[in-house]
């Protein structure tokens, strides 16, 4: 599952730094 | 003792609602009703003043708007801005499942939760807690966007051509029925933590520690709902019938979307909207 959604996998680990949408 | 913890759960998760999300429902509807010191909105009700106006559609701060005519005079198919319109709203949509992540990874308990299921609750909530959101910024006339700097006409969005026409409809006659129920920022923060933490979605792998902390929150707003609304009979039980009616809300959106993906050629969804819709429903 995660690895079909890598980007709000991306969102959920990275808590301070900005993501690039 | 107990009475204590639910309310600092309450306030938590109301300052945690107000620190992710940058539009409330108390500022919205002071615009709506014309209450604020501030200009009024920019009213898209045509062709012409969307193309006049979606310049700044995601924009936090209008500029100055002697710029406005300048855009008028481009020629373009009304079909072009149709589509440039929705590429725009799709990157504010991407940004606010963003601004929902962070709100889920402030209710105590998710981010401990296995990550796997921390992907589906996002998976399956996020459409759900936008729906509920885009309530507080609509009236039965038209919808605030642009963090409130703009207010598009319900009409303007139903003279759109199929199927961008038929998206918004059903979410305003769901959100002038939720309206009603008059809840505040503070009630939000609480049911859309409830959302988020539902134990039922597919293919969730340890469903206990989501439905304990489901039920605190739930005893949270049952307290909260008695008292900020005091004289409003069974408002816990009317909120909680609204979960039914937005998974079909949910459900008939992504049929939209993926009907939209076969008849437009030039659409391109957002990848991350990409991923929350693939195998949804």
């Amino acid at each position: 599952l995660k690895e079909k959604h890598k980007i709000l996998h991306r969102l959920l680990q990275n808590s301070t730094s900005p993501v690039d949408l | 003792p107990e009475s204590a913890d639910l309310r600092a759960l309450a306030k938590h998760l109301y300052e945690s609602y107000l620190k992710y999300f940058p539009l409330t429902k108390a500022k919205a509807r002071a615009i709506l009703s014309g209450k604020t010191s501030g200009s009024a909105p920019f009213v898209i009700h045509d062709m012409k003043s969307l193309t006049e106006g979606e310049q700044f559609i995601n924009c936090r701060q209008m500029p100055v708007m002697e710029q406005r005519s300048e855009f008028g005079h481009v020629q373009e198919s009304a079909s072009e801005v149709e589509l440039r319109f929705f590429h725009r709203w799709q990157y504010r949509s991407a940004e606010a499942v963003r601004e929902v992540t962070e709100f889920a990874k402030s209710i105590p308990g998710f981010v401990s939760l296995d990550l796997n299921d921390q992907v589906t609750l996002l998976k399956y909530g996020v459409i759900e807690v936008l729906i509920i959101m885009t309530a507080s910024l609509m009236n039965k006339d038209g919808m605030l966007i642009s963090y409130g700097q703009i207010f598009m006409t319900r009409e303007f969005l139903k003279s759109l051509r199929k199927p961008f026409c038929e998206m918004m409809e059903p979410k305003f006659e769901f959100a002038i029925k939720f309206n009603m129920l008059e809840l505040d920022d503070s009630d939000m923060a609480l049911f859309l933590a409830v959302i988020i933490l539902s134990g039922d979605r597919p293919g969730l792998l340890n469903v206990k520690p989501i439905e304990d902390l489901q039920e605190t929150v739930l005893q949270t707003l049952e307290l909260q709902l008695k008292m900020n609304h005091p004289d409003s009979l069974q408002l816990f039980a009317k909120v909680l019938q609204k979960m039914t009616d937005l998974r079909q809300l949910v459900n008939d959106h992504v049929h939209l979307i993926q009907l939209l993906k076969k008849t437009e050629v030039d659409m391109c969804l957002h990848p991350l909207l990409q991923e929350i819709m693939k195998d949804l429903y």
